[in-house]
């Protein structure tokens, strides 16, 4: 080959590729490493980008991957599946309840696998608890209707909890007054029962080798579930980071009812690889259907039904799951 | 996937957990 002369063109030349990829990778390395040092959050993804990323079929590709996830693999082959996944991704399975990878028909099965009842003890110095294993994205306290997912990025409030006259009414009129007294309340300032109060938001990302259930944060009355149909994009932190209002675009469910200091809310936002949510008191629930037009919600006001008064949760109690697909 | 929790608390609401820490069902996230 070397010395055929017709293949000149073709003669592998190891010193020019390995300066050149060797050049691209130190320039990729520098170019994070600028972004790092500068603490900047990263470029948001324009108007056309985030346009053309949501015209992808990602709900129909979430539920293809939920079937193929949810086909039963035979015995032999659970154990080199699941210990991939589990290499792969980190998983822990010493805490899992069935630590037996075979129990597991399929990856689906796996994926919302219950822990032992001692492997999360509950904090009891914190009204407020982590409702499920991850990391935290952004937390704080919420000055305006404008809401940060990451650092830089926001998001409106009103977008992603939807019109205030959906909340329970209760909570409706107990802002009420409050609302007519600051006669140009904001979205924020409607949610607040007590002048003396503030809106306060954490935000937590699950990985795909987290546990992927999800537990109440605090003693709570859920008063109203309401289901939002929309994209399923990714939320790692590196897509929030560049999608602006990435959580008022994908398809969620928000509880919202009330605490011993006001109005609280949990939402869970789904994404492409775990598009289905469900809510073990909530029946009715029924997320990445397909037929779903995006952009609409759902209401379901437990708080309505004479029998109950709302949906009491206390902390740590286990509300709901992920699914894949 | 995604959990958001928002809530009114007291102003004298403080997190005990940073942004960017891991954290796992149960742990406490903030007091008053």
């Amino acid at each position: 080959f070397f010395n055929s002369g017709r293949g000149s063109l073709l003669r592998y030349r190891p010193l020019p590729v390995l300066v050149a990829t060797g050049g691209a990778y130190y320039g990729y390395q520098q170019y994070k490493r600028r972004d790092r040092a500068d603490g900047a959050p990263p470029a948001l993804a324009t108007p056309t980008q985030v346009s053309l990323y949501r015209s992808f079929p990602t709900r129909l590709l979430s539920r293809a991957w939920g079937r193929v996830n949810g086909v039963e693999l035979p015995t032999w082959l659970r154990k080199p599946v699941y210990s991939l996944y589990i290499w792969t991704f980190g998983v822990n399975m010493q805490e899992a309840a069935v630590e037996d990878l075979r129990h597991y028909r399929n990856l689906g099965e796996f994926f919302r696998r219950r822990l032992k009842a001692s492997a999360r003890p509950l904090c009891s110095a914190s009204c407020l608890v982590s409702p499920a294993d991850g990391r935290i994205v952004h937390l704080g306290r919420v000055s305006s209707s404008e809401v940060e997912q990451v650092k830089g990025v926001t998001y409106s409030l009103e977008d992603f909890l939807g019109p205030q006259d959906g909340r329970d009414k209760v909570t409706a009129a107990l802002s009420a007054s409050l609302s007519t007294r600051a006669e140009a309340a904001s979205f924020r300032d409607g949610l607040l029962t007590s002048p003396d109060n503030d809106l306060f938001h954490v935000v937590v990302y699950l990985a795909p080798g987290d546990y992927h259930c999800f537990h109440s944060p605090a003693d709570w009355t859920v008063a109203l579930r309401r289901h939002f149909t929309g994209s399923l994009l990714s939320v790692s932190p590196g897509v929030a980071g560049r999608v602006k209002a990435l959580f008022c675009l994908n398809e969620r469910v928000a509880l919202s009812g009330r605490w011993r200091h006001g109005f609280f809310s949990f939402t869970a936002v789904g994404a492409t690889n775990v598009g289905s949510i469900r809510i073990y008191f909530d029946r009715e629930l029924r997320t990445n259907a397909p037929g779903d037009t995006k952009g609409h919600f759902h209401d379901l006001r437990y708080g309505e039904e004479p029998a109950k008064g709302g949906v009491a949760l206390q902390r740590g109690e286990a509300v709901g799951e992920f699914n894949l697909g | 996937s995604t959990v958001v929790v928002l809530f009114e608390a007291p102003k004298a609401f403080t997190f005990s957990v940073q942004p960017g820490q891991r954290v796992r069902v149960g742990e406490g996230l903030g007091s008053l």
